[in-house]
């Protein structure tokens, strides 16, 4: 696992907690609402069953610490999309708490409804940048979620040894989080 | 009439449209000279492997280009060749976040 420069992390009290929002103006007009909060839900839980942060939805976009939204080409932050694949989203390090999906890319977090090649899992992404914006930089470990790139139609949303202990040694442990389900399942999906 | 299903409108390739013309560079080592080789350095530019202040890129594979390609491919995972292998270049062309690979100070391995 690898940090971002100076090693920022989010630097409120233990129990910390963070809120997210999405953009009231930046969203994509072919997945629901209920439906995109459900997949980021899932995707936040994902790194709190590993360390003692809570993250809760909020409908005050601007004061949340972590804003969600879509966007195409120039959207003002210096990092313009690219139009379908290529770049798929980005976010910023600790605490700016930006993250933006590119609006251009068919998201989707069924595939067995959208059959576009180009299809890309709004969760495994999702999950990945949340990753940027609680402090880890890009890994080297292929079957990590923080491994930079995805290919289309692919599911990676299960956090592996290297992104626990990556974000565990910026947050510490959640006290309910137990290393030997997390090697279980890696060498079960191996075996497999 | 009958539209054709989203789907089989779609003929983009499962890589990037523009990411996809690094397809021809494959197997180009230090030495060669390919037309679009100054793309894959604008690439590599743009995700942290070519810290040149001077962007107006040859289509030369320089000393410079090789460097970023071996950082490239330790940063990946990938076999350490310092040629633009079909490993490389396809993971060159798949989908990415954003995030420049290069933004990091600490690598660390686990005990």
């Amino acid at each position: 696992f690898v940090y971002f420069n100076g090693k920022p992390r989010w630097l409120h009290t233990t129990p910390m907690t963070l809120t997210y929002a999405f953009s009231p103006d930046n969203m994509i007009d072919y997945m629901s609402i209920s439906e995109i909060r459900s997949v980021f839900k899932r995707a936040f839980s994902r790194w709190a069953s590993v360390i003692p942060v809570n993250f809760t939805e909020t409908e005050n976009y601007l004061s949340a610490n972590i804003r969600i939204g879509f966007y195409r080409g120039d959207h003002g932050d210096g990092e313009p999309f690219d139009g379908v694949l290529g770049v798929l989203a980005h976010a910023f390090s600790p605490e700016n708490g930006r993250l933006h999906l590119d609006a251009a890319e068919t998201w989707t977090v069924d595939f067995n409804s959208v059959k576009s090649k180009v299809a890309v899992d709004l969760e495994s992404v999702a999950t990945h940048e949340i990753g940027h914006v609680l402090g880890l930089a890009h890994t080297s470990v292929k079957e990590a979620v923080m491994y930079p790139s995805l290919s289309p139609r692919t599911k990676k949303v299960d956090l592996k040894i290297d992104d626990v202990e990556g974000v565990q040694a910026l947050y510490g442990s959640n006290p309910n989080f137990k290393f030997s389900s997390l090697l279980e399942s890696e060498n079960s999906s191996n075996h497999a | 009439r009958i539209l054709p299903d989203k789907s089989t409108v779609i003929t983009v390739d499962a890589h990037n449209a523009t990411w996809h013309e690094f397809k021809r560079l494959l197997d180009a080592g230090k030495g060669s000279h390919v037309s679009g080789m100054s793309e894959l350095k604008t690439y590599f530019h743009r995700f942290g492997y070519l810290p040149i202040s001077d962007t107006n890129f040859t289509d030369s594979f320089d000393t410079q280009l090789e460097s970023a390609v071996v950082l490239y491919q330790k940063n990946l995972g990938l076999s350490v060749t310092g040629k633009l292998d079909s490993d490389t270049i396809s993971t060159i062309m798949s989908p990415r976040c954003g995030m420049s690979d290069n933004a990091h100070a600490l690598h660390t391995t686990r005990r």
